[in-house]
């Protein structure tokens, strides 16, 4: 992102839409 | 066709409700569609692409992982009880890709195709060093490893005589020499203690089927086989639509028309996920 160096940049959510979580284990 | 503006689809979140939504009613067409083995349940939703469909509702593209329970199809246990298998048991994945239509609310699956295969060897070695590994549902000792067991259950039943119906899965253990087996089996109209010629024997026209395990152990000079049987209640018969538009009843219509049960088919690997036809 850019922006002016004065101005504070909240950090959003990381967004993940896919693949979803894991309900029970990876294999 | 007219030319016009391009299709897009909508971008979704694979965790979002409504894909959770559209998830649930695959998990549950595959349960109700698979011909053989065990209950799947939903792990994870790979991905989702929403289109809109004319003249009306949107199509579900989704790609979903499934992990085998330890409920056989045949159990009436619904899914919400039934368990995820441990990894330590030889974990079995299903990957599938599905294509459902959302109109008024509701979904309807237009595509499903599965495959479904188990985790690798390493896999369980990890989790479990000394535990067995799935085996070959056709190796002998399997196959003698059913039959024992099957022949004791009906020596020991005062009742119906039970007929195997499929081999569902088969451990073998080198120390002590053992194999661990899991099979389906149906009730026929012989009673067991009677039984003569089992080749004479029919399935009854309200289906009983039960699920069996079972592990026969090598001994010096002979062997031991424990078996336990769970006979579930019988499946009655559902009238079926007939072409001129009658609906019929009798011992040639399939009773339960979402499970289709074949006969045992020790070629098939040992984590088969066939899922029946598709409703288009």
């Amino acid at each position: 992102k850019v922006v002016q160096p004065d101005v504070a940049v909240a950090a959003g959510p990381v967004v993940h839409p896919c693949p979803g979580r894991i309900r029970h284990f990876k294999i | 066709v007219p030319v016009g503006p391009a299709l897009v689809y909508r971008e979704l979140d694979c965790d979002d409700p409504e894909t959770e939504q559209a998830a649930l009613v695959a998990v549950d067409y595959i349960n109700n569609h698979v011909l053989r083995g065990y209950k799947h349940t939903l792990n994870q939703i790979d991905k989702v692409k929403v289109w809109p469909r004319r003249p009306m509702g949107e199509v579900f593209e989704l790609e979903i992982d499934t992990l085998e329970t330890t409920c056989h199809v045949l159990d009436p246990t619904p899914l919400a009880n039934c368990t995820v298998r441990p990894q330590m048991q030889h974990a079995v994945e299903g990957d599938c890709d599905f294509r459902l239509l959302k109109q008024d609310g509701q979904f309807t699956v237009l595509f499903a195709k599965c495959d479904s295969s188990p985790d690798s060897a390493e896999d369980v070695r990890k989790v479990c060093p000394q535990c067995p590994l799935l085996a070959p549902l056709n190796d002998t000792r399997v196959v003698h490893a059913v039959d024992a067991a099957l022949t004791a259950f009906n020596a020991q039943s005062n009742g119906s005589y039970f007929r195997l119906v499929e081999v569902s899965r088969a451990q073998l253990t080198p120390l002590p020499p053992s194999t661990y087996v899991e099979f389906a089996v149906a009730a026929t109209d012989c009673v067991a203690a009677e039984v003569t010629d089992p080749a004479k024997c029919n399935l009854l026209a309200e289906k009983q089927y039960g699920f069996c395990k079972a592990t026969l152990t090598e001994k010096v000079g002979g062997e031991d086989v424990a078996v336990t049987c769970t006979v579930f209640q019988t499946q009655p018969l559902i009238p079926q639509p007939q072409p001129d538009g009658t609906e019929a009843v009798g011992p040639t219509v399939v009773a339960d028309p979402g499970v289709t049960v074949p006969e045992a088919s020790p070629d098939l690997p040992a984590a088969a996920l066939v899922v029946g036809p598709v409703v288009v």
